[in-house]
């Protein structure tokens, strides 16, 4: 493709037709979005970022990531379609007007690149990183693992070989120290949505503690009002709660880290579920699911903007 | 690039908590070298686990025995690969 509206969104691309992408868009809306490298993967990748900002100085901002598990393919290829949807919908929607006239936000559109390229051309069920064990013939730490909340608490393994495996240290990996670094040089992040597939869920901390997040009520309530909005356009049923509620103990997980940083608005997706692909979810269900948490992130985003703290 | 013919990926529904430990136990069976795609959450809630060509009587005999349910969410992973492979390529090709 020449240009961002001649990209194809209802199909599945590698990472360096990502990386044009985010290229192009910057280079189509100069005012609106930028680049911003963060650190670079193990296999010295660039971690990219697009931000959307119309000014201002270290604006509160909306944090929203996708493809942390390079096996989750419909993330990344929602995350593209997002970032899209905000140069077409600045200036148009009024809700992601006031948003973007107030906040800034930023995407990463693959947190896990390495992970991403070698589902691409070694092995379609990659699930974490590509950094190899001290010890061990197995490689990769899984990312949702690695972060310094909980960290090495049930909920994550100590094996290696395990696809949970949580690295030999919190932040092992530069792909989530580079976030960690991101998060805290930036000091004003409000919300931090992160996004995975698949088992239709909107989840808040905590994921290793079963003690309610102080801000529990009002994380449950707008996850109830984000979950109906995602649901009003196809109809897609999603669950939701804190994460050790709603799926299982995880320990040192991303948004217990963020939310133990003071950033309370805080969430995680798992996209859709049709029951009858798992991870090969078909292209045609891209623009669909991306339409659909569209709706819940603008809920989300919508409510940051309109409640500071 | 790795081929996972023949690989199935079988949903499973426990029915109760013993149930539910049981297909925890198979995560720790590591010679099934069995992927859960989807984690043990709770009693009737779906369970996705890809298992690998060798594993497949193994791991049906072990569900079997127990009398745990289980249905075929995915045949033949491979198939399903080479379908989705076959689409991106001829996206890729179609300004030629």
């Amino acid at each position: 493709p020449r240009n961002t509206d001649s990209f194809d969104y209802t199909q599945y691309h590698t990472l360096s037709e990502i990386y044009s992408f985010q290229d192009m868009l910057v280079a189509e809306n100069p005012k609106l979005v930028s680049k911003i490298v963060i650190g670079q993967s193990y296999e010295n990748r660039p971690l990219n970022v697009l931000k959307f900002s119309t000014g201002g100085t270290n604006r509160p901002a909306i944090w929203i990531d996708t493809g942390i598990h390079a096996r989750e393919w419909i993330t990344q290829a929602s995350g593209t379609w997002f970032a899209k949807k905000l140069v077409t919908d600045y200036g148009t929607d009024p809700a992601l007007t006031a948003i973007l006239n107030n906040m800034d936000i930023f995407l990463e559109i693959s947190v896990n690149p390495d992970g991403f390229y070698y589902t691409h051309n070694n092995n379609r069920m990659w699930r974490k990183t590509r950094k190899p064990n001290s010890g061990s013939s197995c490689v990769g730490v899984d990312p949702n693992r690695n972060w310094d909340a909980g960290f090495g608490l049930p909920g994550a393994s100590g094996n290696p070989c395990s696809e949970t495996y949580h690295g030999p240290k919190a932040e092992s990996e530069s792909e989530v120290k580079a976030i960690v670094d991101f998060v805290k040089s930036h000091g004003n992040i409000k919300a931090f949505i992160s996004i995975h597939s698949y088992s239709q869920m909107l989840m808040y901390p905590f994921g290793y503690t079963t003690t309610p997040a102080k801000d529990d009520a009002e994380l449950h309530s707008l996850a109830e009002k984000a979950i109906t909005d995602l649901a009003s356009l196809y109809g897609t049923s999603y669950t939701y709660g804190s994460l050790i509620d709603t799926i299982y103990q995880a320990s040192g997980i991303t948004i217990d880290w963020t939310y133990n940083q003071g950033i309370k608005f805080s969430y995680t997706f798992e996209l859709r579920d049709t029951g009858r692909y798992g991870f090969i979810l078909p292209a045609n269900q891209i623009v669909p699911t991306a339409q659909e948490t569209w709706l819940a992130l603008m809920t989300i985003m919508d409510h940051t903007n309109k409640n500071p703290y | 690039k790795e081929s996972f013919e023949g690989h199935q990926v079988l949903r499973i529904i426990p029915k109760d908590d013993i149930q539910l430990s049981l297909i925890k136990e198979l995560e720790d069976m590591i010679h099934f070298e069995v992927d859960f795609w989807k984690e043990v959450t709770r009693v009737n809630t779906p369970v996705d686990v890809r298992v690998p060509f060798h594993s497949l009587q193994s791991v049906k005999i072990y569900l079997e025995t127990q009398g745990i349910e289980y249905s075929i969410m995915i045949e033949d992973l491979q198939v399903m690969l080479d379908e989705e492979q076959k689409e991106m390529m001829s996206v890729a090709r179609a300004p030629e």
